[in-house]
């Protein structure tokens, strides 16, 4: 026969149901055991009061045995019976009752195989999580980087700007066609002198 | 083999919790 | 009765227990075992047989009232009561121990990586979404990065076609 071992209320109760039942019936074992022998004393006391008394320790201890032998066949069946309903009706968790620590295995449940998926889901979310953070850092970097690289274009572009305001407040518009006017200026000027030049020789000359 | 039910019984009503404790704390600070 | 509770039925039982046994033991029985003594002094006999009986009940319910103290029996009891009251109205066996703790542990801590895969999933997503709008500011800037080189280098470019035209200007100038 299976020895139910009774674990689960074992959990719930702190000891296992037989232990209780054999610690009661040891107690209660003891106590007929002690009631017993004060029953004996007391007769041997009584008797030994009486004077001439035929009746001899040894007869009452066979008494003694006898009354014990019965009444212990007795408890032993009436306990037994106790014992069955003890732990049947009142040290017994119903089958259909879940203790409180164990709630969550009603509410959810997950085959292994599931589980794993689950744990490689979070461990694969995590590894995204890193480089979606590695991505934006990579991402604000470059950023702080365009702002440098946009305030130095700017700042040349300035300078350009500077350079033709510097430009404009001293009369030329443009620099590239004061440039060209004065190149085509110099040359106008550079022919007339050639001409100056040419006609200066021809007076030496005549 | 009382002992080993009543220790077993022990274990399964108390370490769940405990384990689900560290669980938990691992969690946190992998989130940190 | 079903409504009865877990510690009435226990001191019930115990007293039926007794009872049975006092039965079982009774007057009669006693002066069949102690014959000769209840000869002899009979009413001495019955006040040794009551005080038998009632000190084994003494006895034995102070030993139950001993173990229901000790054990906080009374209370783990009722707790007993109102966790079956509570889930009266199922009927299927409820969930026990597999054995295999690994297994046993996998409920307790779901609930756990369920939500922090939930949170991952929210945060992965926040984070994504953030990036997107980051990409679009970084490509924005790359744009604009671009825009401004085209400029430099086309004043640049003008520039260096001033410095042509005075590079001209000065060979005009120079020229003997």
């Amino acid at each position: 026969m299976s020895v139910d071992p009774m674990t689960y209320e074992a959990q719930f109760f702190g000891f296992t149901p037989q232990t209780c039942m054999l610690r009661i019936y040891i107690a209660f074992q003891d106590y007929l055991f002690e009631v017993m022998q004060a029953v004996e004393q007391v007769i041997l006391k009584k008797l030994d009061g009486i004077p001439e008394c035929e009746i001899s320790p040894v007869q009452i201890r066979k008494c003694t045995e006898k009354f014990l032998c019965f009444m212990k066949g007795r408890f032993d069946k009436l306990f037994g019976k106790m014992e069955q309903l003890f732990l049947q009706l009142i040290l017994r968790i119903p089958p259909n009752i879940l203790l409180p620590e164990d709630k969550s295995q009603e509410v959810l449940t997950y085959s292994a195989e599931e589980f794993q998926l689950l744990h490689k889901e979070i461990e694969q979310l995590q590894e995204k999580y890193k480089t979606e953070l590695c991505t934006k850092q990579a991402f604000l970097a470059e950023l702080e980087e365009q702002k440098i690289v946009q305030a130095k274009l700017k700042k040349t572009l300035t300078v350009f700007d500077e350079l033709e305001n510097a430009g404009r407040e001293n009369g030329t518009s443009d620099f590239r066609e004061s440039l060209v006017f004065l190149v085509q200026n110099s040359r106008k000027l550079q022919n007339i002198r050639e001409n100056v030049e040419k006609e200066g020789k021809k007076l030496k000359v005549s | 083999f009382d002992e080993i039910i009543v220790d077993i019984a022990t274990k399964r009503k108390q370490y769940p919790r405990k384990i689900l404790e560290c669980v938990i704390k691992i969690i946190k600070a992998k989130r940190e | 009765s079903p409504a009865l509770s877990r510690v009435k039925l226990l001191d019930t039982m115990v007293d039926t227990f007794l009872q049975k046994l006092v039965a079982a033991g009774s007057y009669q029985r006693f002066t069949e075992c102690f014959k000769c003594f209840s000869q002899l002094q009979s009413e001495m006999s019955q006040r040794i047989y009551d005080k038998f009986v009632t000190q084994l009940q003494t006895s034995i319910l102070e030993e139950i009232a001993e173990i229901k103290a000790e054990g906080n029996l009374e209370a783990v009891l009722n707790a007993l009561d109102a966790l079956v009251e509570e889930g009266k109205d199922r009927q299927e066996p409820a969930w026990r121990p597999s054995g295999d703790p690994e297994k046993d542990l996998r409920s307790p801590l779901l609930p756990y990586f369920l939500q922090q895969r939930d949170t991952l999933r929210r945060r992965v997503q926040r984070q994504e979404a953030e990036n997107r709008q980051l990409a679009e500011q970084v490509l924005n800037g790359r744009r604009q990065v671009e825009e401004l080189q085209l400029q430099c280098r086309a004043r640049w470019q003008a520039w260096q076609a001033l410095h042509r035209e005075q590079k001209e200007l000065l060979a005009v100038l120079r020229e003997p």
